[in-house]
């Protein structure tokens, strides 16, 4: 699965993330990545989120839109809303996988419980890094 | 105001002896390429939209990551891909499921976003859209690479050893497997 989020200089935020899926699957499975909301969400007031881990969890706890939920309605900033989704909610039913957010602020973050993870981010003054954990 | 762009690369379990240095710097390299062509799109004054979508083609064309060019493949030994979205100005959002003849399954999203009044599109229905919408459509050997098709005859011998009597039934069982094996 790859992804990216992004914030112009209009304001705006945008998701997207594209997949070839889970391995072996079968009956025409689909994971996360196209269920708006599950894998990829962005709203201006809110967040952008990409999503990538084992689809079936991200859909049942509906994890792009509850970050943006718990920023709405709770007033969480987009870290804690993140962590929290990431490495509370998901992680106590056995979601394993992360994701990429970032809102109108320009703010990043990138929370994830697996063990493995590509990441990168770039910042307005051009700073950027790339990850592999 | 300001920009800012995050990507990944997709999460799985990465085991350090399988990376070797030269596969990491290529696994760098293109996260690299393609983080700085996002940014080129915002530095120019380009929208978010077309940031992500720069990011996301350049991923989707290297088989390095499961996505298009590269990607896993189904128990039937195909290429299956799905994409999303999402505006956050507008609140439109465009995805895709099931696709295996689009290029760049993310450039079909926005189609439907953009050009449709639907949010969502899957299979046979969405390639016909693409072929509408001179999208560029590819036989699905395109997306299958050698190092997929090893990882997916690895898993499907465990699978055959693991229950060897539901292969005599030509169908896995559907209820969850002790190993909680998430293949299949």
């Amino acid at each position: 699965t790859v992804g990216a989020v992004a914030l112009d200089q209009f304001g705006n935020l945008a998701a997207g993330t594209s997949t070839g899926g889970m391995t072996n699957k079968r009956y025409g499975r689909v994971g996360d990545v196209p269920i708006i909301g599950a894998g990829t969400y962005a709203r201006n007031e809110t967040c952008a989120v990409s999503c990538t881990g084992h689809g079936e969890f991200f859909i049942r706890q509906v994890v792009a839109y509850d970050v943006a939920a718990l920023m709405a309605y709770k007033g969480l900033s987009l870290q804690a809303a993140t962590e929290e989704v990431v490495n509370q909610k998901l992680k106590q039913i056995g979601g394993e996988g992360g994701l990429i957010a970032i809102d109108q602020q320009g703010n990043i973050a990138m929370p994830f419980n697996s063990a493995g993870m590509y990441r990168g981010y770039i910042r307005d003054d051009g700073s950027w890094k790339v990850m592999i954990y | 105001g300001k920009i800012a762009l995050a990507i990944h690369g997709g999460a799985g379990m990465i085991l350090k002896e399988n990376m070797s240095p030269a596969l990491e710097k290529q696994y760098r390299d293109k996260l690299s390429e393609a983080l700085q062509a996002g940014y080129k799109v915002l530095k120019a004054g380009g929208t978010s939209l077309d940031a992500i979508s720069a990011v996301i083609v350049i991923l989707e064309e290297s088989p390095l990551f499961n996505a298009g060019k590269g990607a896993v493949l189904t128990n039937e030994g195909r290429a299956e891909l799905d994409a999303a979205i999402m505006d956050g100005k507008t609140g439109l959002a465009g995805a895709v499921a099931g696709l295996t003849t689009v290029k760049n399954p993310i450039l079909l999203a926005r189609q439907v976003m953009e050009h449709s009044p639907h949010v969502m599109m899957i299979g046979g229905g969405a390639e016909k859209f693409a072929r509408e919408r001179g999208l560029e459509m590819v036989d699905n050997a395109y997306f299958r690479t050698d190092t997929r098709e090893q990882q997916l005859k690895k898993i499907q011998e465990k699978e055959k050893k693991a229950a060897p009597d539901s292969q005599d039934k030509g169908a896995a069982p559907l209820a969850p497997r002790p190993d909680d094996d998430k293949f299949g």
